[in-house]
């Protein structure tokens, strides 16, 4: 049922306010906070979404090398969080620690743009 | 991604973004969606930085990732990113700063930088146009006054084109998708057409954030891969955002 090109364009109208179940939560990050504790609270509530989504990125790149590209991962994108300027390095180990996922999977996620423009 | 800077009659900013993402990361065909896209949906979240009990910017984020990719800066700027595709991308940055060459910026890095100390729309303009990154982006700004808007195409070295708002010559609105402005978008992912025709009959005079989301919510402009909306303005500091989904028959992209 997916719609490919060319498509029909029709500009919607009273679209607003969407349900209300659409409406995203919100939360704050006190920046007071040592930068490893910053994320605690909320990576501990988001955590298993969070695991969700990494594993649907491992899945994806497990297609490709025969699981060689998540080992990669593993060794050498926990080393490189300690190279990241202040204080992102201390964040992104502060959110491994509050879900429990290995930090080079941590550092995947928020380098995925860099990996991503191609 | 689709962003959108729009003025209303009387210089009051608006600014809104449907983010999309996960473009060929596994098509469910069971159910119509791209896979990375339906992980990504529950883990949106609105943040309010604080310091010192005071909000300093706020921001729609994926938890977990830590930059910035739309976010307003109250009273301040608006601010959003979409990804620029490119042979010279960012992979080479990454493998230049694994190699030690570290002189480039993240781009969610810089941008937690400019949100948390650039105290002007021009200051930041001035960080996101011209500070090295590892890899290039569009990023696009809004200000407080009649004619702060901005689209900056950026390559991983430099700025190659800033497109500013102009109401006085009748570009009351940008739009910018992932094609660089000056060059018409590819005829299989064109995003910017209708976006521009559904902002045109809009018109200028009902430019506020229910109309914007109107046209963020109109076909191909909304589509598979777009995970949120977010809607801005910067004189009252405001942003709310929605999970989106694209009802079928919709465009995979």
């Amino acid at each position: 049922q997916a719609q490919v090109p060319p498509f029909t364009e029709k500009c919607e109208h009273g679209m607003y306010p969407p349900k209300a179940e659409s409406k995203v939560a919100s939360y704050v990050i006190n920046l007071d906070l040592p930068p490893a504790e910053r994320w605690t609270s909320l990576a501990k509530e988001k955590a298993p979404q969070i695991r969700d989504m990494i594993a649907e990125i491992k899945a994806f790149a497990g297609a490709f090398g025969n699981g060689s590209i998540i080992a990669l991962v593993d060794k050498y994108l926990a080393p490189l969080a300690d190279t990241l300027p202040y204080p992102f390095a201390d964040e992104l180990k502060g959110i491994a620690k509050a879900t429990d996922i290995p930090l080079g999977e941590v550092v995947l996620f928020n380098v995925f743009y860099e990996f991503f423009t191609v | 991604c689709t962003s959108i800077v729009a003025e209303d009659p009387s210089g009051k900013l608006f600014h809104a973004r449907n983010l999309d993402f996960g473009l060929f990361l596994g098509w469910d065909i069971k159910n119509n969606t791209w896979a990375l896209s339906e992980k990504l949906r529950p883990i949106v979240v609105n943040l309010d930085w604080q310091r010192g009990g005071k909000t300093v910017f706020k921001s729609v984020n994926f938890a977990g990732y830590v930059g910035l990719l739309t976010a307003v800066k109250p009273q301040t700027f608006t601010y959003s990113m979409n990804e620029r595709f490119s042979a010279d991308g960012g992979y080479i940055g990454l493998i230049e700063w694994i190699l030690g060459q570290r002189d480039g910026s993240w781009m969610g890095f810089l941008t937690r930088e400019v949100l948390e100390n650039a105290t002007s729309f021009t200051e930041a303009e001035t960080m996101l146009a011209n500070r090295t990154m590892l890899a290039p982006a569009y990023f696009i700004l809004g200000g407080t006054k009649s004619g702060e808007g901005a689209i900056i195409t950026r390559s991983r070295e430099r700025a190659l084109d800033i497109k500013r708002l102009d109401p006085a010559n009748g570009r009351w609105f940008l739009l910018q998708t992932n094609y660089d402005n000056w060059e018409n978008p590819p005829f299989i992912d064109d995003r910017r057409t209708p976006g521009d025709n559904c902002m045109a009959n809009m018109t200028t005079a009902n430019t506020d954030l229910p109309h914007i989301f109107d046209v963020l919510s109109s076909k191909p402009v909304l589509n598979k891969l777009t995970t949120y909306t977010a809607l801005m303005q910067v004189d009252e500091g405001h942003i709310e955002s929605y999970i989106q989904e694209c009802p079928d028959p919709c465009i995979p992209w």
